[in-house]
């Protein structure tokens, strides 16, 4: 564990945490895409399957049961309890485009054709692009909740402190995963617009606009 | 698999 890694799973958890706190305070999940949260608990679901086969630390596993849990209550708030304010006008990405090539990318590139290791592999890839109904959804609308955008802040940045936290395990315990580290780079890549927007606006105390 | 690495990180 280094600091890197500990702020970057602090960000991911403080993003599901205001997520979830936006659900609920507003009694809404207006802006909020359904499809991204439908990816995410698959992306932890076979992700974090290695709970039941191996254990790590009592942090690592307490951890995964936060993120597990969390993905199925964001989904049974918007999709049951709030389902009245789902805005599924607006949340139009197709998941096909981007869960079936996921999924044969999973199966040609990995680290040993296993089916927990494909699994694994699929969910990093997933968790790399999971995020584009959120961004499409926005662009749609061309506004966010600043709320929202706090939100997608912390998600982002969580995978940029990962890349960080790669860098010192590479250089201080010879770790590398080349797939966990292209996925993070992609993953954040698709972050640096959003990233450019809310810094120049949300920090200035505005609402997230997209430019005309 | 003498080179499998445990994914511990989340």
């Amino acid at each position: 564990m280094n600091v890197f890694r500990l702020t970057g799973d602090i960000a991911h958890l403080l993003a599901i945490i205001l997520l979830l706190m936006k659900i609920w305070k507003t009694r809404s999940c207006a802006g909020v895409s359904g499809k991204s949260q439908m990816m995410f608990a698959l992306v932890f679901t076979t992700r974090y399957l290695d709970l039941i086969t191996n254990f790590i630390s009592l942090y690592n596993t307490t951890m995964k049961m936060i993120f597990i849990a969390s993905s199925y209550g964001t989904l049974y708030l918007m999709f049951l309890k709030f389902r009245a304010t789902y805005d599924s006008n607006h949340d139009t990405f197709r998941m096909e485009f981007l869960v079936v090539p996921v999924a044969g990318l999973s199966f040609l590139v990995n680290h040993d054709f296993s089916p927990l290791e494909i699994l694994w592999t699929f969910s990093i890839y997933l968790e790399s692009v999971a995020i584009l109904p959120q961004l499409f959804m926005i662009s749609k609308t061309g506004e966010a909740e600043t709320i929202t955008s706090h939100y997608l802040f912390a998600l982002g940045s969580y995978r940029a402190l990962y890349i960080l936290n790669w860098v010192y395990r590479f250089y201080f315990e010879g770790f590398f995963d080349l797939i966990a580290v292209v996925a993070g780079c992609v993953q954040t890549v698709l972050y640096c617009d959003f990233f450019y927007l809310y810094i120049t606006k949300v920090w200035k105390g505005k609402k997230l606009t997209l430019p005309a | 698999m003498e080179e499998e690495q445990e994914h511990d990180e989340l």
